[in-house]
């Protein structure tokens, strides 16, 4: 049953497993096969090679190839696990488990402290937060005067940076998340628990038997 | 008030900083 279809998908580069998939994320093996159609549309959006490139990407989030934006590239990089350029299918699947409900905190606020850490220093600094205020209120209609700005930034850099060594450690970052939980509210994607609803036309063609 | 949110408050509430769109069909 569904042969053909499962070598041509063996032959697309970096697809995996869904049972393997399923086993090492949240996502059931249901699941990762609805995400496996999204997959497919993304990454056959502008190139039809089966990866996801940085322009599908933007092209997903925007509708616009051209539109880069801090906050998708940072993303875009993280997915992008083996740092080649494109995002293969288990990258997706693994780095969107870590937006599922069900995925534990630790593992949001550890994704979240990795993307903030703009240059990957291991720490998020002064000047990285201010650099992601500046480039939200460039994305946005919110006019904030540099004043205000360096008031924020100061602000909530005091309060994060209990060592006062000027910068952030992931150690500060989780203290600074649990007195602020709305702060991974983002990491969260509801819509991941429905994907096997949005996708249906997986449905009729399941090939793997959740019960195997 | 954005004042009185913390920078990372602000920025996790961006609308720029959402996967939704992933998702729309």
């Amino acid at each position: 049953m569904g042969c053909v279809s499962s070598k041509r998908r063996k032959q697309e580069p970096g697809y995996e497993e869904p049972t393997v998939l399923a086993a090492e994320t949240p996502f059931t093996v249901s699941e990762v096969e609805a995400l496996h159609e999204l997959f497919k549309k993304l990454s056959n959006a502008i190139i039809a090679d089966g990866l996801i490139h940085r322009e599908e990407f933007q092209l997903a989030l925007f509708r616009n190839r051209n539109r880069r934006n801090l906050f998708a590239d940072r993303i875009f990089d993280l997915f992008d696990v083996k740092r080649n350029g494109v995002i293969e299918f288990g990258e997706f699947v693994r780095s969107l488990g870590v937006f599922h409900p069900n995925a534990p905190v630790a593992d949001k606020i550890a994704f979240a402290f990795r993307l903030y850490d703009l240059r990957q220093t291991g720490f998020i600094e002064r000047e990285e937060l201010k650099e992601m205020v500046l480039a939200l209120l460039h994305e946005s209609d919110l006019a904030l005067s540099e004043d205000v700005v360096e008031t924020i930034v100061d602000k909530t850099f005091g309060e994060a940076d209990t060592q006062g060594d000027g910068k952030i450690d992931p150690e500060e970052w989780k203290e600074f998340v649990s007195k602020h939980p709305s702060l991974i509210k983002n990491m969260t994607l509801p819509y991941l628990k429905d994907i096997t609803l949005a996708f249906p036309s997986f449905v009729v063609r399941s090939e793997v038997d959740e019960s195997d | 008030k954005p004042v009185s949110m913390n920078a990372f408050e602000l920025i996790s509430r961006s609308q720029s900083f959402s996967l939704d769109n992933l998702f729309e069909k």
